[in-house]
Order: C-alpha cells, then sequence, then structure tokens
C-alpha cells in the first residue's frame, strides 16, 4: 500500500539497504545479490 | 632407413629368422632385402619397377600397395597375423633362396610379393651390422626415452607450480572478498549511525518547533 | 637380466665384437658371458667367488668393484674411454679364448677382471638369441616411448586447461573487485544523499526554531 511504500523508503535505500540498522557480511551480501548489472 | 624385424616363415616355422629391409626415403622406390637365420645370410634388391608392376598385376592401387608393403615387411601398425612369409631353397641353384610374403585374409591368402635372395658369401660382416643396426636404435630409443622422460619431469613441475598458483589466486580471491566486504560494513556502518543521530537532532529539533509553537 | 653391448677390442680393433652379460638380479652374484663376432661365439662364466677374489685381489671394496664391472660390463654411466678389452686366441686350447677388460687411469691401466671363454658349437643359436634380444629391447623401449608420449601429451592438455583456469581466476579476481567497488559505491552514496538531506531538514528544523523563539 502507498504507506507501506512511504514507511519502507524511509527505512530502507532503493538497494533494501537500511539506512539506520548497522549491516553485516550476510546482509550487505544479500544487497548486493539483488544489485545485479550494476554497470 | 632400415627395420628388422623377426619372422618365422610358415614353410620353417621353428627357426626364427631376421629380416632387414633398407630404403631411401620412400619405401616405393625400392629397398633391399637381407635375410639371416644367424648362421647364414641372404640378400636381394626389389626395384621401382618390380613394385609397380606387382601392384599392377594385383590391379592394386600402387599407394595402398606400398602401404600393404610397410605393413608386412616393417611391422608398420602391429603385425595382426594376417601376414605369412615363405621361404623356399628347393630352386636348382643352391645358392639362391625364394623369398615371398602374402596377406591372409578370413579363408583366402594372396602373395604380396616374392624375390630370389642370394646367399651371402661373408654373412658374418652381414649379421655383424645388423646386430649394429639393432644396438643403434636401442641407443637411440633410450636417449629418446631420457629426453621424454625429462620432458615429462619438466611438464610434471610445470604442472605442480601452476596448480600452487591456481590455489593461491582462489585463496586471493576469497580473502579480496571478505577484506572488501570488512571494510564496506565498516565504512556504511558510520554513515548508518550518523544517519541515526541526524534522525535523533531532527527528532529533537521538531520536538522543540512544536513546544515553541505551543507556547507562543 | 640380460645386456648386449658393442666392443672393439684394443687386440682386435677393427673387428666388431658382441658381448652379452647375463645375471641374476645383482651382477654381484655372478654372471655369464658370451662373446660374437656375427659368425663363431664364445661363453663362459663369472662366478660370484671369483668376483669376490678379484675384488679381494685388487683390495678394493667388493661394492665398488661390482660397480666397476657394471660400468665396463654393461655400459652403464656413459662408456667414457676409461676402459679397454683384450681378447687373445693363442692359447694352446685352439677351442678356448682369453677374454679380460680393463680400466685405464691417466698414465696407467690396471686390469679388472679376465676369464676363458670357450668356442660355443653352433653359434647360429647363440646368435640368433642375442639379435632376438635386440628386437624384444627395441620393441619394449617403443612401448615405453609410446607410453611417456601418451603422459607427456595428457600433462600438456592439463597444464593447458590449468593455465586457462588460472587465467579465469585472475580475471575474475579483478572482476569481483570492480563490481563489488560499484556496488558499494552505490549504496554508500544512498547513505550519503540520506544525511545531506537529514542535514537539509535539521536545518530548516534548527533555523524554524530560531524564528519561532525570536517570535514568541
Amino acid at each position: 500500500s502507498p504507506e507501506t511504500k512511504e514507511h519502507f523508503a524511509c527505512v530502507y535505500d532503493c538497494y533494501g539497504d537500511s539506512y539506520t540498522v548497522d549491516t553485516d557480511m550476510v546482509q550487505l551480501k544479500e544487497v548486493f545479490s539483488r544489485m545485479n548489472n550494476v554497470g | 632407413e632400415m627395420k628388422v624385424i623377426r619372422i618365422h616363415p610358415v614353410s620353417d616355422p621353428h627357426t626364427t629368422y631376421f629380416l632387414q629391409i633398407s630404403w631411401q626415403k620412400d619405401l616405393g622406390t625400392g629397398f633391399e632385402v637381407v635375410l639371416s637365420d644367424g648362421k647364414a645370410a641372404w640378400n636381394g634388391r626389389v626395384s621401382k619397377e618390380e613394385i609397380s608392376k606387382e601392384a599392377a598385376d594385383m590391379e592394386m592401387d600402387l599407394e595402398k600397395y606400398v602401404g600393404e608393403l610397410r605393413k608386412v615387411l616393417l611391422f608398420e601398425g602391429g603385425h595382426a597375423d594376417t601376414y605369412n612369409f615363405h621361404i623356399s631353397k628347393e630352386g636348382m641353384n643352391k645358392d639362391y633362396l625364394q623369398f615371398s610374403y602374402e596377406k591372409n585374409l578370413k579363408d583366402v591368402s594372396f602373395r604380396l610379393g616374392s624375390l630370389m635372395l642370394q646367399e651371402v658369401s661373408s654373412p658374418a660382416e652381414i649379421i655383424s651390422k645388423l646386430i649394429s643396426h639393432c644396438l643403434d636404435c636401442m641407443a637411440g630409443l633410450e636417449a629418446k626415452n631420457e629426453c621424454l622422460q625429462r620432458e615429462n619431469e619438466t611438464l610434471l613441475s610445470d604442472l605442480n607450480d601452476i596448480q600452487g598458483q591456481l590455489q593461491k589466486c582462489v585463496e586471493a580471491k576469497e580473502k579480496l572478498e571478505n577484506e572488501l566486504y570488512q571494510r564496506f560494513i565498516l565504512v556504511l556502518n558510520e554513515k548508518k549511525a550518523k544517519i541515526r543521530s541526524l534522525n535523533k537532532s531532527l527528532k529533537e529539533a521538531e520536538e522543540m518547533v512544536k513546544k515553541s509553537n505551543q507556547a507562543r
């Protein structure tokens, strides 16, 4: 829903990485793996 | 070129004969034949013309015929027992011996060639040369062996080196990936901490604005 | 075991002789000698005791002496011209021949051994066996050659494969590094954009607080 979308936009960047929660190896790999054909 | 092979003629199966063929470059240009049983020796020659005539008589393509000669006289391509040799000393002239060679297919065999060989007056020299030729071949083969052996060892050590390098490269790749992730996480978490603190400050500032507006 | 070598005795330098040595496992346990010039053949035997006695007479360690025998009689370790052979048929008995072998150092030579060889009544068989032995050695060497050749080809192709894999691994490592940096930059820049926008909002909020306080 737009609200949820709004909420996610505040909490996560467009790659799905949280703005405020510290990341770790697993999570960062997860974020990178979703970012295919970066170029 | 020269090649020595051991034969057991059908006509004299218990005796080992040594057949020495020598030729220039291509067997089809003619060849010398020496036959010996270790005591006596006979020699003869087959000319280029006789080879062509023989092929024509058999209506066989010359190239194919020379290929057959290489198989029967030089043992080329391994010697399935598809070839036989015949020796007969029954001729009028005791100094001559008839030597023939044939190919046997399933139930029929056809003669590939035959020639008269003349007994050599001093077989010792011929036999000595034949043995010398064998020893030279052995020396050549041993030298080739050593060279191949050395090549083998070099290749094996190169292979081990490269395998080591590949192993190192794989490890380096994993190490690089881990290190980069470690660094990325540190920098990223710094930024996230900054965002958290800015969020907190912003929240406080908005609170103050609200209060200040209320107070006013 | 058996080994055939070609020798040119000092006492008969223009004649090529073939020396065939056969022994069980260790040469030091005694060996058979066959000598042939391609026409006649002589044979004899050296026993274990005679070998030990010979070594003792020369006050040489038995092991070292057997090592010398391997060099002179089997051509082991290449045959620098440090060894000579002597043949003499002058003995009383025509059927016997004295065969001796010696080592020459700079200006002196000492005899390593000698023995009486008896002429063989049917040399053809001996010579035939000697030639057969050479042909068997050649066949064995050729087989070994082929096997080494095949091994070489396998090693070469393995080496090429591994080199290809190494090349790929190096490229993959570089590619990985680039991709990780690119991804990291994107994610990091999102955080920086966020920080910029938070800074901006915070600044605006602080402005508002200031204004609101002034207004009050």
